[in-house]
């Protein structure tokens, strides 16, 4: 059988808010070592990667591995029920065709069960090979969240370079342009506030807006998020997620005909 | 005008 118990549920909850409209439905593939998902959006420019750590939750236990289909929306219509302090336990028999969710209120007073039906999914597995980057920037979720959302309303896709001056994000549309430079900075005495950006060689790659709009819904997640980019590659959006693990996104470059 | 890779294009399909 399959076991597993978060304290809070608030993690569970923002991590299916973070990547349910990108990818409607995935394998939560479960191992001794904890629970993974890879999931391609359906025009296979974006793929979405979770990885949940067996020592980062309460408790775990997977007799054997298995593969749960699950339809992201449906999980989210269920852990909306949930309160955020809940303890969350998620249980499965083998091969079972339901997923089992447990709630206990903090206080014990009050425990709810919910059965999520499971799903047969097809899906391709990608090969990503571990990459040295040419630039990898950590910096605040939330200006991240901001520089995309803000370069929106200028254009679709973003130029991202990086080089010795900063990360620079550019873009251009039917009203203007717009260049938004991030240097690096660890001035701020909360790491979580600080910008480092460790270059090996300037790079820059086109993406579509889009799609790091999206990435910026696991905002809540955490306050850091680390963007890799190497040249003619996806690039890699990650959130941390505690010490339970870390979700990442990564999204294909415009390409030069 | 530069068009929309696929992550095919970059990642072996396993």
């Amino acid at each position: 059988m399959f076991e597993a118990r978060l304290p809070q549920a608030a993690v569970l909850k923002k991590l299916v808010e973070a990547l349910k409209e990108l990818v409607t439905e995935g394998n939560f593939d479960v191992s001794p070592s904890g629970i993974s998902l890879q999931a391609m959006d359906s025009s296979h420019v974006c793929l979405v990667t979770l990885q949940l750590n067996d020592d980062g939750f309460e408790h775990f236990r997977c007799d054997r591995n298995m593969s749960m289909g699950i339809h992201f929306g449906n999980l989210s219509k269920i852990l909306k029920c949930a309160g955020n302090e809940d303890t969350i336990t998620l249980k499965a028999e083998d091969n079972a065709d339901q997923l089992t969710l447990m709630f206990e209120s903090a206080n014990q007073d009050r425990i709810s069960d919910f059965d999520l039906k499971l799903m047969s999914i097809e899906s391709e597995h990608l090969g990503i090979p571990d990459q040295d980057y040419s630039a990898e920037v950590k910096m605040p979720s939330a200006e991240y969240q901001r520089i995309v959302r803000d370069l929106t309303s200028m254009g679709d896709t973003v130029l991202v370079s990086a080089t010795k001056e900063g990360i620079k994000f550019s873009t251009s549309g039917d009203i203007g342009t717009a260049n938004i430079t991030l240097r690096h900075n660890t001035t701020p005495e909360k790491e979580d506030e600080q910008t480092h950006i460790d270059l090996k060689e300037p790079v820059a790659l086109t993406f579509a807006l889009r799609y790091l709009n999206n990435f910026a819904k696991a905002t809540p997640l955490t306050p850091q998020v680390k963007l890799s980019l190497t040249k003619d590659l996806p690039v890699v959006v990650e959130y941390k997620v505690g010490e339970l693990g870390q979700v990442r996104f990564f999204l294909a470059p415009k390409i030069d005909d | 005008k530069a068009n929309q890779g696929r992550l095919e294009n970059f990642f072996t399909v396993l």
